[in-house]
């Protein structure tokens, strides 16, 4: 089966304000997802957290809520630490074992970075 | 930890599936080993 990846995912320090998302995530996942899936999934996470009271949940006609409709892979961008301070934008089509390989290179969780997508 | 939240996302026909827990002890094995 395809390797797995552990990751550490936070909301980006300059790019989210603390009142946003405060949450730190501890996720698996396997070395095939993409940084798409990734993305995905946290969008899916944010709209079933907040719930029936969320902003833009609303019932649609076949009854599931609004907000997990309306889930993509583009409300959310993905951010690497590369130097001290500094962030890269990870490609939505890139593999998370390429992201291990090319860009963490390390033998501990992956720390990636979160923010709503800019020209939201 | 007690509590792992499982979630399948496909995107284009693949579908991977992810687990998060709320604390990394007991979840991530790289924890374990310090």
């Amino acid at each position: 089966p395809s390797s797995e990846i552990e990751l550490i995912f936070c909301p980006h320090p300059l790019l989210v304000g603390n009142q946003q998302y405060s949450q730190t995530r501890y996720v698996k996942t396997t070395a095939n997802a993409t940084v798409d899936h990734l993305s995905k999934y946290l969008a899916l996470r944010v709209a079933l957290e907040d719930g029936p009271s969320g902003a833009q949940a609303g019932r649609s006609a076949e009854g599931e809520p609004g907000a997990l409709r309306d889930v993509s892979e583009k409300q959310f961008t993905i951010y690497i630490s590369t130097a001290a301070g500094q962030f890269t934008t990870l490609n939505g089509s890139l593999t998370l074992e390429l992201v291990n390989e090319k860009f963490w290179k390390l033998c501990k969780p992956l720390e990636l970075y979160y923010a709503p997508t800019q020209d939201q | 930890p007690e509590e792992v939240i499982v979630t399948d996302i496909t995107i284009n026909s693949l579908t991977v599936t992810f687990r998060e827990a709320l604390v990394a002890r007991g979840f991530f094995r790289s924890w374990e080993m310090e």
